[in-house]
């Protein structure tokens, strides 16, 4: 049975898609089978992807709509993970949803059917708390929350936090945060250093935080401009080791259960 | 009369609040008239100000609903503009607008009877395409799209456009695109060259891309966290002196009309 992880923060250009595409690569690389949703209408990791949003007739759009199925939209890509495009028709859905019945769990029946065909799936979410993120949150076993090593960002995340509370009681009980994943760190500036500390020391113990932090590096905006992971493009830099043992660490603890 | 201008781009992170509030304090240096609407539930213009968005009972949420004034919510700050805070209350407020007559027009009620108390109405929006997104849009004159010189930034942008089509077409004739902001130019890397040069080459002339850009510095996010405005805390890094230049350009054309 395939774990399902959400990786999600209301604040915006924390390194969301980079971390769900990276990680999706790293557990690759560990012979794990994994799928994409991607859940942002911008498309970001579609597009990360190396696809054209707008080549696509049918995205998850058109499965949480019920007038497609995955295995319709389902691609392969050359990274090892599948992919569940998305274009800007989802920007809608929030719409549509809003008088379905069972609204929150859209995402959670669409999945179902796939659910064991894969060791993980990762949804790239949005950056906002509205249906998706609550579709997103119902389906999954964890939430991986990315915060970028500045001031604004760490204090961005309240908001999802008291969404993740509400979830696990009404929606999710099983629902976990697998931890706060520090991002953009930057190593010569004191500020990365002291919002490091203070996320620590805001949030833990109560929500973990990963120990593997992801270095802030240009390599990252290169890749994605190239269509590689971090893993091949920049293989050696320190944001790609971190990455790699961020998948050993979740494919260790899966293996286990 | 005053002029509204939104700041908004459905990617995250590229530097909508840190824009509205630097440019704001810009404009207040130039004895301008500013009001700032912090028209995201995250609420980080607010926080930017100085404030915890957690002590105020009530916010723009309550006054997009009808049980509370402007008057009432509206805060002086220390940098010369005032303040239309928000909590995270507004995270709802799209679900709660979904059946309201005019639902696309209620912050242009708001506002209206405020507009000639200011010369400059700033909103700084949330990074997703709702409803907020497009009262937003429907109240405006201008536009301004803050974009990081990077590549998924550059990518993102494809779903603003095509809403401020719509909304000039149907909800908002006068609406006008006054310009992209490129933001977060790290001139040392090769990427954000070729990044500047691609959104030059991909936008104008359609989309005018204004010529200040805005230099990446650390000093944005330490002067957040000091809760300064660029303008004070590192008043002659070359980021500084672009948002006094933009700040010109739109006060100088703003008393020309
Ligand atoms: N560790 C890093 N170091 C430097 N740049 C990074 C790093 N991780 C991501 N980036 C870059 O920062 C930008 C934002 O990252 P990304 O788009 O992944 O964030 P996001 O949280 O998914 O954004 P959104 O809120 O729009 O969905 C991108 O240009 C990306 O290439
Ligand atoms: N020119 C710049 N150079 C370096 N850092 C910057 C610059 N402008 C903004 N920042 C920092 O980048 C981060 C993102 O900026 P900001 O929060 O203003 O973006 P945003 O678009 O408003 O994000 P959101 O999509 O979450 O609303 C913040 O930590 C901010 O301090
Ligand atoms: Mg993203
Ligand atoms: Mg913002």
């Amino acid at each position: 049975m395939g774990k399902i992880v959400a990786i999600g923060n209301q604040k915006g250009g924390v390194g969301k898609t980079t971390t769900t595409f990276n990680l999706g690569a790293a557990l690759a690389e560990l012979d794990q089978k994994v799928l994409w949703v991607d859940l942002d209408p911008q498309a970001s990791l579609t597009i990360y992807c190396g696809f054209d949003p707008d080549t696509f007739n049918k995205t998850i759009y058109n499965v949480l709509k019920g007038n497609s199925s995955i295995d319709h939209i389902c691609q392969p890509t050359t990274f090892g993970p599948d992919l569940l495009p998305a274009n800007l028709d989802l920007a809608i859905i929030e719409m549509e949803l809003f008088n379905t019945i069972a609204r929150e769990r859209q995402l959670a029946c669409v999945l179902s059917s796939v659910r064991d065909d894969y060791d993980f799936i990762l949804i790239d979410c949005q950056p906002s708390l509205g249906l998706l993120m609550l579709n997103a949150l119902t389906v999954s076993d964890e939430v991986i929350i990315p915060i970028s090593c500045e001031y604004l960002a760490m204090r961005g995340v309240a908001g999802l936090l008291k969404m993740i509370d509400k979830v696990k009681l009404q929606l999710n009980s099983q629902l976990k945060i697998r931890g706060i994943l520090p991002t953009m760190f930057d190593r010569r500036t004191k500020h990365a250093h002291d919002t490091l500390e203070q996320i620590r020391h805001q949030f833990e113990p109560k929500v973990p935080v990963f120990n593997h932090v992801i270095y802030r590096s240009i390599r990252f905006a290169e890749s994605a401009l190239k269509g590689e992971s971090i893993l091949t493009y920049a293989k050696n830099i320190p944001g790609a080791e971190s990455y790699r043992n961020l998948a050993r660490e979740l494919s260790r603890e899966a293996n286990k259960t």
